[in-house]
Parts: structure tokens; C-alpha cells; sequence
């Protein structure tokens, strides 16, 4: 299966 | 702060969409409405919920707050309203607890609970405003049924959107399975409309697992938007016409 890379890597903390 | 719905069913609806996903969050409450923040434990997809002062039948934040809560504890508490109850929401500056009542509309029955606040490190994520390659818009039933269907084949689902058609496919230890959705309209039903916007076509690849957490959203909106971009997270909502909405984000799974 494919990575799934968390959702911080395109929408990073602000 | 003091929030009433003239009907219960609505927010027992919106807990039933998020709980399973995100166990313990924050209600940020402002005068313009009630909303949370959350991702899921594994943060790979990401949870926001708005409920617009609007929506209310009397709302009044005189100062901002956030509200740590259990949302297991909250689905708790509102199973003791009927769903036709108002439900009023009230919190003091500085409590530590916030105050449901739940009034039956003859007024012969109210109840009242106590739920203790939790103390939850709030960071939220910046989510840009995105100009999406593909935008469907589908009855949420349609997209409830596509993903229960798929999960018996596999665990990850490729959505592809082309101009007319949007595709579903997936693949397993027993086979595989895919089902095409095509544009239609529906000038009497808006509700049953598939209607696609494609400015670039896309295929992206997601765990099932979430979808299917995202679509016990279904009883709350009759129609889902998905909007997607190449490597971007999946945005999927569900609109609450005058009330909000609810958006799940999913990051999509990479080619290594």
C-alpha cells in the first residue's frame, strides 16, 4: 500500500 | 455564552458525524457561531465543523471561549433529548462545566445536565483557500453507498474525475470493483443532481476507512461536495443550508 503522509504536510500548524 | 436550538435532532446529527473520528476536542465559541477544529488520532484527516450564530433560535457569545469537551460525553448527554426538544447550550466565564436543558415543546418535561470541561491544547491548522481542479456535487447518499460498497473489495478507493463522469475504483485480496458516476441534472430534484465542475482532471488515491467515517454525515445534508486538486488533501462537505457546515479533509496516499 501506499504512504499516506499526515495532513500537517499540506496544512501546517498556524 | 448561551446557544438554543429549537429542535435537538440537528446537533445529535453533527455529533454522530464527528465522534467516532475525533474523540476529544474544542468548541470555539464566538458571536458569529459555534465551530471545531480537530484531526483524527492518526492525523491524516482533519475535521471542521460550523455552526452559524444564524442558525440558532437565540444565540449570544458576549466573550470568545473554547470549550474543551469529550464528544463521546456530548453524544452522552443529548441521548436524553427527544429529538423535536430545544436544546440550550450555557457556559459562565471562567466555569468549568457547561449547562445542556432540554425542553420538550409542551413544556411538560425538562431535563438538565452538568458536563465537566476538559482542559485541550487548541493548534489549529492553517487551511489555505484553495482553487480546486474538480468539484462533484452528488446526493450524499450516492457517496455513502459507493463507499460501503468498495470496502468490501479494498481498503484504498482512486476517485478520477473527467468532464462528464466521475469513477470510484478499487482493488483486493478478492478482486476488484468500481463504480462510475455520471453528471445529471435535475431541474425538480436539485438534491438528486450529480453535477461535475472540472477545470483539470484529477486522480487521487484515499483510505476508505475515513470516507466511510465522513459519510455518517449523510443524514445531516441531502448533497455532498467533494472538491479535490492533484496532491492535495480531499475536501469533503456537507452542507447545512442557514446552519453551517461540516468539512473533512483527507490527505491523500502518495506513489512512493
Amino acid at each position: 500500500t501506499n504512504p499516506q503522509p499526515p495532513i500537517e504536510t499540506f496544512f501546517p500548524f498556524m | 455564552f448561551e446557544a438554543k436550538w429549537d429542535h435537538a435532532s440537528t446537533l445529535k446529527k453533527v455529533i454522530d458525524a464527528v465522534k467516532d473520528l475525533i474523540g476529544d476536542t474544542s468548541w470555539d465559541c464566538t458571536n458569529t457561531g459555534m465551530s471545531l477544529q480537530s484531526m483524527d488520532s492518526s492525523h491524516v484527516a482533519l475535521v471542521h465543523v460550523l455552526l452559524k450564530s444564524e442558525g440558532f433560535e437565540s444565540y449570544r457569545c458576549d466573550r470568545n471561549v473554547s470549550m474543551g469537551i469529550s464528544l463521546n460525553s456530548m453524544a452522552k448527554v443529548l441521548k436524553c433529548a427527544g429529538n423535536d426538544d430545544s436544546v440550550t447550550l450555557r457556559h459562565e466565564s471562567e466555569s468549568s462545566v457547561v449547562n445542556f436543558a432540554f425542553e420538550s415543546h409542551k413544556e411538560e418535561r425538562v431535563s438538565e445536565f452538568e458536563l465537566k470541561l476538559m482542559n485541550i491544547d487548541t493548534e489549529h491548522l492553517g487551511i489555505p483557500e484553495t482553487e480546486y481542479d474538480s468539484i462533484i456535487k452528488m446526493p450524499s447518499a450516492d457517496l455513502r453507498r459507493t463507499c460501503a460498497d468498495l470496502s468490501q473489495f479494498g481498503d484504498s478507493v482512486t476517485i478520477s474525475c473527467a468532464k462528464s463522469d466521475v469513477r470510484f475504483e478499487t482493488s483486493g485480496d478478492i478482486g476488484t470493483g468500481n463504480v462510475r458516476l455520471s453528471a445529471r441534472g435535475s431541474s425538480d430534484k436539485p438534491e438528486t443532481e450529480i453535477a461535475i465542475e472540472m477545470i483539470n482532471p484529477v486522480s487521487l488515491t484515499f483510505a476508505l476507512k475515513y470516507l466511510n467515517f465522513f459519510t455518517k454525515a449523510a443524514p445531516l445534508s441531502d448533497t455532498v461536495k467533494l472538491c479535490m486538486s492533484n496532491n492535495h488533501p480531499l475536501c469533503v462537505e456537507f452542507p447545512m443550508p442557514e446552519v453551517g457546515y461540516i468539512r473533512y479533509y483527507l490527505a491523500p496516499k502518495i506513489d512512493e
